[in-house]
């Protein structure tokens, strides 16, 4: 899935995800990337978060909303996702995920779940503070 | 100083991510930022986990999932389970400025598109019919199935649940005494 969030200069947000979902679904599922809440989120008094990974058990918990509320909550943008992330540890603690999340100042993050074959997620980023597009990783919690 | 404008979208996915910042930079709102960046992976099939011709279903079909929400108005458009339409992430914008619905599934889904002026076509291509022909030769390797006949973790479909059998088994059906020559 691409995940995508945009802050615009006068602060209004906006979210998406485009994606051919999981590599030999039943035919019919849909995961969490067509699910406002749950494959991305976006409120102009907050922020705006996406996710991606396996959309089965990212849907159940609507990381993207839960990511918004949270940095509604005064959380920042990294910590909202770091947040998402552990809710969803607690459950499955197996699960392959990660959530981008930023808030309306133009502050973002990131944040995923450790597995033995995914340490770091990479994700993009392009402000006013750079003239090109930035790869920025994080480490897995 | 102020970062803003931002533009920030997962994985490595470089282009999608220029193609939202020079949509803002030519005057674009945040909600034409989002779709010509999701766009973009739609074309290049991103990962191979964006656009038509990856993640064929058990069946081999490509299908597409997409969303796009405005932050300022709350308002949200989505297509699942999008059948012969490559540019979902257009459709889920169409879905947004034409209905009052947030999301449109499956064929019915593809009927719309279509009446929006998109095009129908194949997304199957000759990668994801070489990832479905081999995954049919390992036995339909890893699948999603669970609690059914035959045992999915060894065998191919089509499956049952497991008391599926005794319950259509005619010998245990009641007779109906009303019901003779």
């Amino acid at each position: 899935t691409i995940g995508m969030v945009v802050i615009h200069k006068t602060g209004h947000t906006a979210a998406g995800t485009s994606t051919n979902g999981l590599k030999f679904k039943i035919p019919g599922r849909v995961g969490d990337s067509p699910i406002p809440g749950a494959g991305a989120y976006a409120d102009d008094m907050a922020g705006a978060a996406a996710a991606t990974g396996d959309g089965d058990i990212l849907l159940r918990f609507l990381p993207s909303y839960q990511a918004v509320e949270y940095m509604r909550g005064g959380d920042d943008p990294a910590r909202a996702c770091q947040k998402v992330i552990s809710r969803i540890q607690k459950y499955y603690p197996k699960f392959f995920g990660a959530v981008i999340c930023a808030n309306v100042t133009g502050s973002y993050g990131a944040a995923c779940n450790r597995l033995p074959t995914f340490a770091q997620f990479s994700f993009m980023v392009y402000n006013s503070l750079h003239n090109q597009a930035i790869e920025e990783k994080v480490d897995c919690i | 100083s102020n970062p803003l404008p931002l533009v920030v979208n997962t994985w490595p996915f470089k282009n999608a991510t220029e193609a939202a910042w020079w949509t803002l930079v030519s005057g674009g709102s945040a909600l034409d930022a989002v779709e010509k960046g999701c766009a973009v992976c739609e074309k290049e099939q991103c990962g191979g986990t964006v656009g038509f011709g990856g993640s064929p279903d058990e069946v081999g079909e490509t299908t597409l999932d997409a969303m796009i929400m405005d932050g300022t108005a709350m308002d949200v458009g989505a297509v699942g389970g999008l059948r012969r339409i490559k540019n979902a992430i257009g459709v889920a914008r169409k879905v947004l400025e034409h209905t009052t619905h947030t999301l449109l599934v499956g064929d019915s889904a593809t009927k719309f598109a279509v009446s929006m002026g998109f095009t129908s076509e194949d997304l199957s291509t000759n990668t994801s019919r070489a990832l479905h022909s081999d995954w049919l030769s390992r036995s339909c390797q890893p699948n999603y199935w669970r609690n059914v006949i035959p045992d999915p973790s060894k065998y191919c479909g089509p499956y049952k649940p497991p008391d599926f059998l005794e319950q259509n088994n005619p010998a245990h059906k009641e007779v109906d005494i009303h019901s003779h020559d």
